[in-house]
């Protein structure tokens, strides 16, 4: 209340998340009338595994509540988040409904106590819980920023120790002078606070009471969640603040009165702090999954991480030749296959070897530029057009052959012909010509050989006569 | 629950009204 601070570090606890425990969505809700000093006091004792997933800091009446100021009872607040249990969160101003401190819900950022040092409990993007001081600067870290944060008053329990004396200090000690602050911390009244035990898991405590008449003081409400096993707590609004929903019914009994003074009426709060089924982080997988269970389930084959938004390609990593996209290995100009690990083929050139070879002839180019001028073989490949005269040509010479050897052909057959017809023709006249005689004597035939027979030369016998 | 508004009449407040938390 007292002092900003900016910049540097100002007193906390920080506490590792919890194992991830899939399945495990435990909530566990305990309900108490329990003696403070002879005072039988009710109230309510909440345990939540897995607070990063299923904790959230609510603006009044839904988001931009705290922008317009909005109030808004619990259970309104509480029905529009499907929470299975709601408390009334961080302090407000009453007649204008100004949310108060810091508050980040889901991420967003809504308020800003600009450093002024009060208690403070959020969750980091990692899951760690921090309970205490923060500078501005810690509340705007960028590098693991509040997924939900809210402020208090009075730091109740550190690391195991109650923690109100040094809180009463820090918070404002002027006010001590005054008494005011000193009777808030010590005067009954309806309470409610938020922390961890030594599991991590997130606590919600809250007890009936009116101020002055009923209920518990900062001390015993410390004193109550020791024994519980918190080990870091802050104290949120009470008094008729104090609401506790469950299922999204009214569960405690408010001490604001109603417009008719029979009666008791939950007051319209400003922020309030939820636990629901668990969601995912963040709850939209980054677009890039389903959330079941409070767990992304990555869509595609290659989101991966526990948010769906890391890409991963496989061991390879693509080569090295590529980068990953959603869509898989997105080759550098030269490389192509699934894990970029095959060079262009020829022909082909550029991203992914996406580009064909624009040279003469279609001659191989660079794989990785385009360029021509380099080959990496001698020889280019045939070009469809010299393939297509190449074919005509071979198809005409073929023809032309042909017809020229059928024509040789039936000029010999003729020629073969003629030759043949004059050589029968001159070998029939020769014999008729030049043939030899055959003379063969008649004797005994009619007794004598003829005058002619005995007239013929030479010793040829032949039995035929001409 | 119809009973109406709360009459905000249980105020538990750490500060003082009318200092508004004025930073030193």
């Amino acid at each position: 209340d007292c002092t900003r601070v900016r910049a540097g570090n100002r007193e906390h606890e920080s506490w590792p998340p919890p194992p991830a425990t899939p399945g495990a969505g435990g909530l566990a809700v305990r309900t108490f009338v329990s003696h403070f000093r002879d005072r039988a006091v009710a109230g309510h004792l909440t345990r939540a595994v897995e607070p990063l997933r299923t904790f959230s800091v609510l603006e009044p009446g839904g988001p931009g509540g705290c922008a317009a100021r909005r109030r808004a009872t619990v259970e309104e607040t509480a029905r529009a988040a499907d929470c299975r249990v709601a408390q009334n969160g961080g302090f407000f101003r009453m007649n204008s409904g100004e949310c108060l401190g810091n508050v980040v819900s889901d991420e967003r950022r809504v308020s800003s106590s600009g450093g002024l040092q009060n208690a403070q409990f959020g969750i980091r993007r990692d899951g760690t819980l921090v309970t205490g001081y923060l500078s501005e600067e810690e509340v705007l870290d960028t590098e693991n920023p509040f997924v939900q944060l809210l402020s208090g008053v009075v730091w109740l329990i550190r690391n195991g120790s109650i923690y109100i004396n040094e809180s009463q200090a820090t918070e404002c000690d002027e006010t001590q002078e005054t008494g005011s602050f000193s009777k808030f911390v010590n005067v009954i009244s309806a309470r409610t606070a938020i922390g961890h035990d030594r599991k991590g898991q997130l606590v919600l405590f809250h007890a009936d009471g009116q101020t002055e008449q009923r209920g518990i003081n900062l001390w015993e409400m410390a004193e109550f969640l020791l024994k519980q096993d918190v080990v870091n707590a802050i104290n949120l609004d009470g008094g008729g603040s104090a609401t506790f929903v469950l299922n999204g019914t009214l569960a405690s009994y408010p001490s604001d009165h109603c417009q008719d003074n029979m009666w008791r009426c939950p007051r319209q709060v400003s922020t309030v702090v939820c636990v629901h089924e668990p969601r995912c982080q963040p709850p939209d997988c980054h677009g890039h999954g389903t959330c079941v269970d409070g767990h992304c389930q990555c869509t595609g084959h290659f989101w991966r991480g526990p948010g769906c938004d890391e890409l991963d390609c496989g061991p390879s990593n693509c080569s090295q030749h590529g980068l990953c996209t959603e869509t898989g290995c997105r080759c550098d100009a030269g490389w192509t296959g699934s894990n970029c690990s095959e060079e262009c083929p020829l022909g082909w050139h550029g991203p992914g070897c996406q580009r064909p070879c624009k040279c003469e002839h279609h001659c191989p180019c660079d794989p990785k530029t385009g360029n021509c001028s380099v080959s990496r073989v001698k020889q280019c490949l045939q070009p469809p057009e010299a393939t297509l005269r190449a074919g005509e040509l071979s198809f005409f010479t073929r023809t032309a052959w042909l017809a020229l050897t059928l024509a040789l052909a039936f000029l010999l057959l003729i020629s073969t012909a003629a030759n043949l017809s004059l050589l029968l023709s001159r070998a029939e006249r020769n014999r008729r010509l030049h043939g030899d005689y055959a003379y063969h004597p008649l004797q005994e035939m009619n007794g004598e050989p003829l005058a002619a027979e005995k007239e013929q030369p030479g010793g040829a016998h032949n039995p035929f006569k001409d | 629950l119809d009973s109406g508004a709360s009459r905000d009449d249980d105020l538990l407040l750490p500060y003082p009204r009318a200092r508004a938390r004025l930073p030193r």
